[in-house]
């Protein structure tokens, strides 16, 4: 406590707080998505993307109707006259 | 279609894993998937190594740096490596030397596949209900100061966390995504969050990953 790190660690987390209250004063009903103090709440979110947020992907490809159907054991319809 | 699917209840998803200070989001749902159709098809759960993943798969993926989970599935089908067990190649959550090349005990998967279902979500619940989880790219910068309940909004899509889809509910009001995350069972609602089916909310349906064993 009193020390450089404490004091940074104390701003972040008050700066938490507001973002939390920006967040749930969204909230439109009551299954809406709560945010609030959890174990990241004393990490900037710029600690919090280097650290947990590291896919490198790119968007698929849209989806081919016949390939996805054969995932789903669903024959091609047949055309016939 | 039922209307609710959770593929916890039949026992095809293993426990909530913790990656820690490892950005290896990637290697996880691919090895959580892998898990959970070895389960749907043979009847075992077991956890599945994700250091061996994190270790050994190449194609672009940097371990605990980051990776894909598109590449990293076409590692696995394209050198046929059999994923070994987490007690046989256990978490280390650092980036190591590859300890398995050649071992024929474990699982190799038999297809795979990477598909955008923007506007398809449909599709997506189809995959969930009929085949089983997926393992999607998403957006999870909110999920900073998620405590539960259903995401709905304020959500970006810029893909960069990768996550299971173990079910869905349709039943409420809000139709939602079961999913499961990788950043321990303090997390969320037990380690897993619900995110509303529909809108493509986080990116959610972008990349969605499905295989085979």
């Amino acid at each position: 406590e009193g020390s450089k790190e404490y004091i940074f660690r104390m701003n972040v987390f008050e700066k938490s707080l507001i973002r939390h209250a920006k967040l749930n004063s969204k909230t439109v009903s009551i299954e809406n998505a709560q945010f609030g103090i959890n174990k990241f709440s004393d990490m900037t979110p710029e600690e919090f993307q280097v650290k947990f947020l590291k896919l490198k992907q790119e968007p698929a490809e849209p989806f081919q109707p016949l390939s996805l159907d054969l995932w789903l054991g669903n024959k091609p319809i047949a055309t016939t006259e | 279609r039922t209307q609710k699917v959770d593929w916890r209840k039949t026992n095809k998803v293993t426990a909530v894993n913790n990656q820690k200070d490892c950005g290896a989001c990637w290697a996880f749902s691919s090895v959580e998937i892998i898990e959970s159709m070895v389960a749907i098809r043979k009847g075992v759960l077991a956890p599945l190594s994700v250091q061996q993943m994190t270790d050994c798969a190449r194609f672009g993926n940097r371990g605990c740096q980051g990776g894909n989970i598109e590449t990293a599935l076409m590692w696995l089908k394209s050198t046929n490596t059999a994923l070994v067990s987490s007690k046989k190649y256990p978490l280390t959550w650092k980036t190591e030397t590859c300890k398995l090349t050649n071992s024929t005990e474990g699982v190799t998967i038999s297809s795979h596949a990477t598909y955008g279902l923007v506007q398809n979500e449909e599709k997506m619940v189809d995959l969930i209900e009929n085949h089983g989880p997926v393992a999607v790219a998403i957006d999870a910068t909110l999920w900073q100061d998620y405590l539960g309940g259903v995401i709905q909004h304020h959500c970006e899509m810029n893909l960069n966390h990768a996550v299971e889809i173990v079910g869905y509910d349709l039943t409420g009001n809000v139709p939602y995504y079961i999913v499961r995350n990788s950043w321990g069972t303090d997390f969320g609602h037990s380690g897993y969050l619900y995110i509303k089916i529909g809108k493509n909310v986080c990116g959610i349906a972008t990349s969605v990953s499905i295989v085979d064993v």
